[in-house]
């Protein structure tokens, strides 16, 4: 696992817990917002289940930590995107909390229902996103969330140790968090 | 000339997705020289692993030494075989959609350093 440099995280109040909104203008409609909240809340909780850190969605977009939008080409941060697939998505490291998705993708909550070739699953690339806004630099594990890259129609929200063992040198790890369950989940993918 | 009905120009340019055209570089090694290799170095510039030196702006078509540095830290970071060549494990993970944050690994870009553990 890596970090940005200098090793940024959250410092907010103890017990953490860190506020997320989706962007009023700039998200996608072809998927409902139902569909697009239940996703993120699927990929917060996977994080918060490993370090004590609670995410709790807030109607506020300005002032919420975390502030999530999609966007198309260049959108004023320096970094813009590029079409379909390349460039999925980015996040920035903290405290900064913003995480972009490329409008261009044809992005699936899942893959039963969209046949595109190029279709991205939201909940991976929003799993991924999360841990660069909480500090995560990228892997060279390829099974790991923060590996740099995902293939059209592949989904990959698992934790893997790579990405909880550098988290919780961060934050810390969540009391009702058990590694052994998470080397239990990991040897019998190991050995599938 | 029959014009391809409108479905068909949308199926093409699916196929077209952004990084498809770095699969003509496959099996390139140290030396070779192939035209819009410059476009695939930008792509390692804008993922941490080639700085554009100071006195010239833009980048040649030459596989030369200090790009094949960039391809075998770009293995290291991606976990492939280190082979220093664009093979295709290689090219085929250049192509593979990704997020845009910067692999770099204690160097700058995008104003972010990393630290690998």
């Amino acid at each position: 696992y890596a970090y940005f440099s200098g090793k940024p995280r959250w410092v907010n109040s103890t017990p953490m817990t860190l506020t997320y909104a989706f962007s009023p203008s700039d998200m996608i409609d072809y998927l409902s917002s139902s569909e697009i909240r239940m996703v993120f809340g699927r990929a917060f909780s996977r994080w918060a289940s490993v370090i004590p850190v609670n995410f709790t969605e807030t109607g506020n977009y300005l002032s919420a930590d975390i502030r999530i939008g999609f966007y198309r080409g260049d959108h004023g941060d320096g970094e813009p995107f590029d079409g379909v697939l390349g460039v999925l998505a980015h996040a920035f490291s903290p405290e900064n909390g913003r995480l972009h998705l490329d409008e261009a993708e044809t992005w699936a909550v899942d893959f039963d229902t969209v046949k595109s070739k190029v279709a991205v699953d939201l909940e991976s690339v929003a799993t991924h996103e999360i841990g660069h806004v909480l500090g995560l630099a990228h892997t060279s594990v390829k099974e790991a969330v923060m590996y740099p890259s995902l293939s059209p129609r592949t989904k990959k929200v698992d934790l893997k140790i790579d990405d909880v063992e550098g988290v919780q040198a961060l934050y810390g790890s969540n009391p009702n968090f058990k590694f052994s369950s998470l080397l239990e989940s990991e040897n019998s993918s190991n050995h599938a | 000339r029959i014009l391809p009905d409108k479905s068909t120009v949308i199926t093409v340019a699916s196929h077209n997705a952004t990084w498809h055209e770095f699969m003509k570089f496959i099996d390139a090694g140290k030396g070779s020289h192939v035209s819009g290799m410059s476009e695939l170095k930008t792509y390692f510039n804008r993922f941490g692993y080639l700085p554009i030196s100071s006195n010239d702006t833009n980048f040649t078509d030459t596989f030369d030494t200090q790009f094949e540095s960039a391809v075998i830290l770009y293995q290291q970071n991606l976990g492939l075989p280190l082979t220093g060549k664009l093979d295709t494990d290689t090219i085929s993970t250049i192509m593979s959609p990704r997020c845009g944050m910067s692999d770099s690994v204690n160097t700058t870009s995008h104003g972010f350093h990393t630290t690998r553990r």
